[in-house]
């Protein structure tokens, strides 16, 4: 159940560049993904490949991303899938199977190259399998302190390189939500399986459905906010299993935003005591599992304050949250809890609606910058200097060319953002005309119309 | 909704996060475009992959096989004026219109509505036991005078708010309503003049319920749709 590609890290729409490309890589070849990587493991020279998801096409290449003369470029045609073993600075086990290009011994000497017989002499010559090329730190011998090399300093034969394992090498702080090292085994030894694969077990944890969950190749993770990193496994038998990962001891203040009366963004720097459902039922202690039983044991997430029975977000939901006192509903969001405003404060104000507005704000309330009204890009505008000469559409100032009842506002220069507001309020005292009654008969067309009968009926 | 029954609200959609679970509630304004609240969203630069609205089902948790239902990814958030409170979500694809999934209307810039104009709000939000809580639930509210309703919140109530009067039996939206609609038959078309957004209590019987009110921000509604 093990597939080919977990030896392989992937690059989306990313190609690899050799100037000048000798030998040149072999012609492309028709498979899938895991067809080329199946090719590429048996194949000595093979370092990486290009997939072609749409013409399902592959390309097998001697050399990654590490190698000279080599160089990265985006391409939304391909995938690269690089040979881990090449890209790791870190060792798996012994580091026997290491092909980084650590060169330096733990104590900074540089290493002899292994084609090299002087300054040591030795027996551990290069060739296509042994992976001892250039003067890269290895393991030929598979020596239990990992990879090694000759020294050029001739009172020093050999020394071991120091390279880190995998699961010292990056730590992980708090519940290790955002550790992004790769680790791609359980603490059992059992490998992961990857994540954009479906088998030998059905998940729910798409890389693409949860782009900010780092959920690349089969590398520990921890996207639902478990106690610690994990991953599925290639065990058919065994779902899944966390993963040994060393916790970070030096103290990495989290860039969380505490917030009290408020809460921003998903509230997971929410650290008030509001404890009770919109619907008036009090939550229930996070130290308790009746009425309802949980794993969120708050001395196994110590970054996320479960204190008392107060509203938290110890899982990255839309809200804080928290399990409820009543046994029939389980959790409930905290909505209630005011959002903390998001915007700039205001830098200048507005008569009116603003449509006389001459100043020079030039960004947006969330300090985006604005767009000049006579660019083109990346906003081509419906309202310019040309199409607008009287509203003194100058540089990228703010300017309320069409009376909008919500003041100036201008093209951004976020892409994927049109128009926004700008970081200017009403003068106080401004009088904007009060909501109007009601104004004279209304029409609608195509809309608003729905079926009556089925309103009885129900389904 | 609380002190609702079960009923058809064929604007009114599931917002859905990347486990498929509903936490909130929208109006469908245009086949691409959904109107919600502000309070459901992280940020107004939200990365949506995954999230995605649920329409043409009166179910909340619809079986696999439910003939009508549409589940749309949600492409785009754009946010309202700084004080509206309000979002528009704009999908991956338009919604098919049918017997299940229609458009409701908006109401003309800076529209009043008139005081005792029964409305209706819809959710898949908590009933508080009132309820069946697996399918949409619908609920009646008069809207109540602005002036009146200012006059019982002593003083507080904004321009950017519509209210209905509390009702004895306890009725009004609840959590995982928000964003939902306040629709009002106006001309025998039903239009969105208020967006459920939190309030500290459920269903208050001392209190008017209040709403976005939707009239306010019409113009920059259609101006998100034109840009």
């Amino acid at each position: 159940h093990r597939s080919p590609l977990n030896d392989f890290q992937r690059l989306r729409a990313t190609q690899l560049l050799a100037v000048p490309a000798d030998p040149p890589p072999p012609p492309p070849e028709r498979g899938s993904a895991e067809q080329c990587a199946r090719r590429c493991a048996a194949g000595l020279a093979c370092r990486a490949f290009h997939h072609d998801r749409q013409s399902q096409q592959c390309q097998l290449l001697p050399w990654t991303q590490h190698s000279p003369h080599v160089q990265l470029q985006k391409n939304i045609h391909y995938d690269l899938y690089q040979k881990k073993d090449y890209l790791r600075d870190c060792i798996v086990a012994d580091g026997s199977g290491y092909r980084g290009t650590r060169a330096t011994t733990e104590k900074g000497l540089s290493c002899q190259h292994w084609q090299a017989t002087t300054p040591h002499d030795h027996r551990f010559l290069p060739s296509p399998r042994n992976g001892l090329e250039e003067n890269y730190c290895r393991n030929p011998d598979r020596d239990k302190r990992g990879p090694w090399c000759y020294t050029v300093d001739p009172d020093v034969r050999h020394q071991s390189c120091g390279i880190k394992k995998c699961e010292d090498a990056v730590c992980m702080t708090c519940n290790g939500e955002d550790y992004r090292g790769t680790v791609d085994r359980t603490e059992s030894g059992t490998e992961c399986q990857r994540w954009d694969l479906q088998h030998p077990h059905k998940h729910p944890y798409h890389p693409n459905k949860y782009p900010d969950k780092g959920l690349d190749d089969n590398y520990c993770r921890n996207p639902d906010s478990s106690e610690r990193p994990w991953c599925y496994t290639t065990d058919p038998g065994r779902e899944r299993e966390y993963c040994r990962i060393r916790r970070c001891t030096e103290k990495r203040p989290r860039p969380l935003n505490i917030t009290t009366g408020c809460f921003r963004g998903k509230g997971e720097g929410y650290r008030g005591r509001v404890n009770v459902t919109v619907s008036g039922i009090p939550c229930q202690r996070w130290d308790a599992q009746t009425p309802h039983r949980h794993h969120f044991v708050p001395e196994k997430y110590p970054c996320k304050d479960l204190q008392e029975n107060y509203c938290r977000n110890p899982d990255g939901s839309e809200a804080p949250w928290c399990f409820t006192a009543r046994p029939t509903l389980r959790v409930a969001f905290c909505f209630h809890i005011r959002r903390c405003p998001d915007e700039l404060g205001a830098q200048e104000c507005y008569h009116g609606h603003g449509e006389r507005y001459r100043g020079h704000v030039g960004k947006t309330r969330k300090g985006i910058t604005c767009q000049p009204w006579a660019a083109q890009a990346p906003h081509v505008p419906q309202i310019s200097p040309v199409t607008h000469p009287e509203a003194h559409l100058e540089e990228n100032y703010c300017r309320n060319p069409d009376n909008d009842s919500h003041g100036p506002w201008c093209y951004t220069m976020d892409p994927r953002t049109p128009f926004d507001y700008c970081a200017i309020k009403p003068c106080s005292g401004s009088v904007v005309p009060s909501i109007l009654e009601n104004t004279d008969a209304v029409e609608f067309e195509q809309c608003g119309r729905r079926d009556e009968r089925l309103q009885r009926k129900g389904r | 909704i609380v002190g609702g029954q079960p009923g058809n609200s064929p604007w009114t959609v599931s917002i859905r996060n990347r486990a498929g679970v509903h936490f909130c509630g929208g109006s469908l304004v245009k086949e691409q475009w959904v109107i919600s609240t502000r309070q459901c969203f992280s940020s107004c630069d939200a990365d949506l992959a995954g999230y995605e609205v649920q329409l043409g089902t009166l179910f909340k948790d619809p079986g696999p096989g439910d003939p009508d239902q549409q589940t749309i990814p949600i492409a785009r958030i754009v946010c309202g004026p700084s004080e509206s409170q309000l979002v528009m979500l704009k999908l991956a694809s338009p919604a098919a219109l049918n017997s299940r999934v229609a458009l409701i209307c908006l109401p003309p810039e800076r529209y009043v509505v008139p005081a005792g104009t029964v409305c209706e709000i819809a959710g898949w939000g908590e009933t508080r036991g009132t309820a069946d809580g697996s399918v949409l639930n619908v609920a009646q509210l008069p809207v109540l005078a602005h002036g009146e309703c200012n006059a019982a919140l002593r003083g507080r109530l904004k321009e950017s708010e519509l209210c209905t009067a509390p009702l004895r039996a306890g009725v009004g939206a609840c959590e995982g309503d928000y964003g939902g609609p306040l629709a009002c038959l106006t001309a025998d078309c039903w239009v969105l003049e208020g967006v459920i957004t939190p309030s500290r209590v459920c269903a208050r019987t001392d209190q008017p319920a209040l709403f976005i009110r939707v009239s306010l921000y019409v113009d920059w509604i259609h101006k998100v749709m034109k840009m």
